[in-house]
């Protein structure tokens, strides 16, 4: 669970940063 | 510039080499292969068919890529799994368990 909720957190800031992008 | 008879390679191929230059000329003109690229949400079809099939599930450890492969039988595995990767990469989706097992981040 605490492997699930780390990569969700990181992909929710890759999303961020390229919705910033675009 | 070269004269027919060379290209031809016979007397009996004159009249294919002058229309096959211009049909050749007209497919590198046509816009059909830019068919294959229409992007919805940035996304190609083979990404928004793969997606939506991992949004599709909610089980807490998301899909298998043998999942994906069963229900996507046109597309192969090393495509299916370059386009997790893309995915992955733009954050629509994260591995769970292992590898082998992905959730979409706005499924909740």
């Amino acid at each position: 669970l605490e492997r699930i909720a780390k990569n969700k957190a990181a992909a929710l800031e890759r999303l961020a940063a390229a919705h910033q992008t675009c | 510039s070269k004269p027919q008879a060379m290209m031809g390679g016979g007397g009996g191929m004159n009249m294919m080499p002058t229309s096959h230059t211009s049909i050749g000329g007209m497919g590198s003109a046509g816009g059909y292969s830019g068919a294959s690229m229409m992007l919805v949400n940035g996304l190609s079809a083979n990404q928004n068919q793969v997606l939506s099939l991992i949004k599709s599930c909610h089980d807490p450890q998301g899909i298998s890529t043998q999942d994906l492969k069963q229900k996507l039988n046109s597309m192969s595995v090393a495509v299916i799994r370059q386009i997790v990767d893309f995915l992955s990469n733009e954050g629509h989706i994260f591995s769970t368990i292992d590898e082998d097992h992905f959730r979409s981040t706005d499924n909740e």
